[in-house]
């Protein structure tokens, strides 16, 4: 039911 | 050509020992501004910053811009061969395909030198925009580092929940639940076993508590910990490194579907 959101998500690839 | 002399070597030993268990290999970089590296977890969950900055050096020489690919776990290991009071070198030549660790013991009658090789890394680097955290909580690391393991045995999420009457910190499994509240306490005798809560608005989020507790393995490093935290973005859980820099571990929330 919970979902592990990735940090990739967040922040953007430079 | 570069030359990197920490007098306190055994910072280096601590972080690595603070990061190799996140990540497994990373590309660590060199430049005028220090030594850093910017990392991500196998499942892209968590990230790593480390500063260590070149004023924090007593030798700082980095002719260009280097970045060295290194599996943390073979650096780990070369690293442990260093006595907690030798001074450590970090040495590379441009283009090469090796880094050298030497190590002095202090009263300079024992050198050793351990060569390990570099590897070619393909990483991401990520942009980690500049943020207002709704709350920033600063506590003992080793209060925190206690929280994080005495909560996974009951269940493996934390809630995180920063209100006006402190920070709760709440877990739910299968033999029962528990919550963990810390109150701020500016009036203790030493500021580095003070609770602060720095708050403006009330923020609640979810995390896995498997990496917190593997962001714990950095309390060596720092007396206190800062905990930032903004509803819908990563939290970072900071260990500053005395006069150094900091490690810096950002986690992205669980969410309810």
């Amino acid at each position: 039911r919970s979902t592990q959101l990735s940090i990739t998500e967040f922040f953007p690839s430079t | 050509m570069l030359e990197l002399r920490l007098v306190q070597g055994s910072l280096l030993k601590k972080v690595l020992e603070s990061i190799k268990e996140l990540v497994t290999d990373a590309n660590f970089d060199c430049s005028s501004t220090g030594f850093s590296l910017q990392a991500m977890d196998s499942s892209h969950v968590a990230l790593v910053a480390l500063l260590l900055r070149s004023e924090g050096f007593e030798h700082y020489r980095c002719d260009r811009n280097m970045s060295m690919g290194m599996n943390l776990n073979n650096m780990a290991k070369m690293l442990k061969c260093a006595g907690n009071d030798d001074i450590i070198t970090i040495k590379a030549d441009d283009g090469g395909d090796t880094v050298t660790f030497m190590f002095e013991s202090p009263t300079q009658d024992k050198i050793s030198d351990f060569e390990m090789k570099l590897m070619d890394i393909d990483s991401e680097h990520l942009g980690i925009p500049e943020a207002e955290y709704h709350a920033i909580v600063k506590m003992p690391s080793s209060e925190f580092a206690r929280i994080c393991r005495d909560l996974s045995s009951i269940g493996d999420t934390v809630v995180i929940s920063v209100t006006k009457e402190g920070v709760k910190f709440s877990t739910k499994g299968d033999i029962g639940s528990a919550n963990i509240v810390c109150r701020q306490n500016t009036s203790v005798d030493k500021p580095e076993e003070a609770t602060v809560i720095d708050m403006n608005e009330p923020v609640s989020l979810t995390f896995a508590l498997r990496y917190m507790n593997s962001f714990t393995k950095a309390t060596p490093l720092s007396n206190t910990v800062s905990i930032s935290l903004s509803n819908e973005l990563p939290v970072v859980v900071e260990y500053k490194i005395a006069e150094m820099g900091y490690v810096r571990f950002y986690l992205a929330p669980k969410i309810e579907e």
